[in-house]
């Protein structure tokens, strides 16, 4: 006599997975771009 | 990047399908143990949220009674006004007839919007719900449509349907051990008493005692705003993108395990339970502020066990006993 419902798991954003890329991308350039920020031509 | 967009990408929700009518709409609703409504946008909505989800359109369905009543709700993440009207809804093979439920004709913008479920059935005590109406699970049980008036959830941290809820029994090949039952200490929320929570022997929270919701719509581990900043300070100290809930994955290994105490059985939630994984790299706190509004629960302290706390913990819903079950998920 149990009705069982599929739940079905998921993130609000579809868009996560691109969005996780772009973040470590973000991370992996950061240190560059910090150390270019010391040289003004650079800015 | 801001750390705000970050938080959005990892409330992971559950939902599942209802129809509503004759013939039947389908819906996605989340079933939600801290609320006591059904509501599914309505076709007059035009708010962009309505937009992006399925809507209900009363004109066809042949069993459909307009009420006239107009509602407003308002949850954590986000609002609806709308009116009221009633029609026959079926959950799995569970068919209630005449089920007042809300059609929503504005929505609030942000979370609401993003969700990809269309609507709410709340399953909390009929003392929150809307004045007049009887939520869906009291009509369940009020009308014998299931043999025991409980409900159950499993909640799975893989993204394939396997997560499940359960009507009218409970299927016990979903937890290990034996279920632990917790008397419900206000019938309104599903709501029980904590005495405390530590991490590493020092305590954390609910130093005085406090209450405790459990709460299938709720993503996280919620509670009183000072709380849980001092928590995210101490297990992590140094955090990254100048956001206290991010820090390095490196660290998880080295975190505490929060251990909260009910009914005088402690449960454990280890470190990769309360911190969820975002990338290789980038790992996210699962606490969250923000209870200190909820002044009505009797107590100064709630803390609400959102799906965090139950992806660890198979729960069950027992409206017969006013009781909850819990017991290590499978």
């Amino acid at each position: 006599c149990i009705v069982k419902i599929p739940l079905t798991k998921m993130k609000t954003m579809q868009e996560a997975i691109r969005e996780k890329q772009l973040l470590e991308d973000f991370l992996d350039e950061q240190p560059h771009s910090l150390s270019q920020h010391s040289d003004p031509d650079k800015k | 990047f801001s750390s705000h967009q970050l938080k959005n990408f990892q409330n992971a929700v559950y939902f599942g399908t209802i129809t509503i009518g004759t013939p039947p709409q389908e819906f996605q609703v989340n079933f939600d143990t801290g609320s006591s409504d059904l509501w599914v946008p309505s076709v007059d909505c035009q708010s962009p949220s309505c937009s992006k989800h399925k809507r209900f359109d009363p004109q066809k369905s042949t069993t459909f009674q307009p009420l006239n009543q107009k509602i407003e709700l308002v949850y954590g993440s986000g609002s609806m006004k709308g009116v009221l009207g009633s029609d026959t809804i079926q959950i799995g093979n569970l068919v209630i007839v005449n089920q007042i439920f809300g059609l929503s004709q504005n929505q609030s913008s942000g979370v609401l919007e993003q969700v990809p479920y269309d609507g709410i059935l709340g399953l909390a005590y009929p003392s929150l719900a809307i004045q007049g109406t009887t939520p869906v699970f009291d009509n369940l049980k009020n009308r014998e449509v299931i043999s025991e008036p409980v409900f159950a959830f499993y909640l799975s941290s893989r993204p394939e349907n396997i997560s499940t809820v359960m009507f009218g029994g409970v299927d016990h090949t979903y937890h290990k051990g034996k279920l632990q039952w917790i008397p419900v200490t206000q019938a309104r929320f599903w709501q029980v008493a904590m005495s405390s929570m530590t991490m590493n022997g020092n305590v954390v929270g609910c130093s005085q005692g406090c209450q405790a919701v459990v709460d299938t719509g709720t993503s996280l581990l919620v509670g009183p705003t000072h709380l849980v900043t001092d928590i995210l300070k101490l297990i992590n100290p140094n955090p990254i993108l100048n956001d206290e809930q991010m820090l390095s994955c490196d660290a998880i290994n080295s975190l505490p395990t929060l251990l909260l105490t009910i009914n005088g059985i402690v449960y454990p939630v280890p470190p990769d339970y309360y911190i969820q994984r975002f990338s290789e790299r980038i790992c996210f706190i699962s606490f969250q502020g923000g209870t200190e509004i909820l002044k009505n629960l009797g107590t100064s302290e709630t803390w609400i066990l959102g799906d965090v706390f139950l992806r660890l913990y198979f729960s069950v819903y027992d409206r017969g006993n006013n009781r909850i079950g819990l017991a290590p998920a499978a």
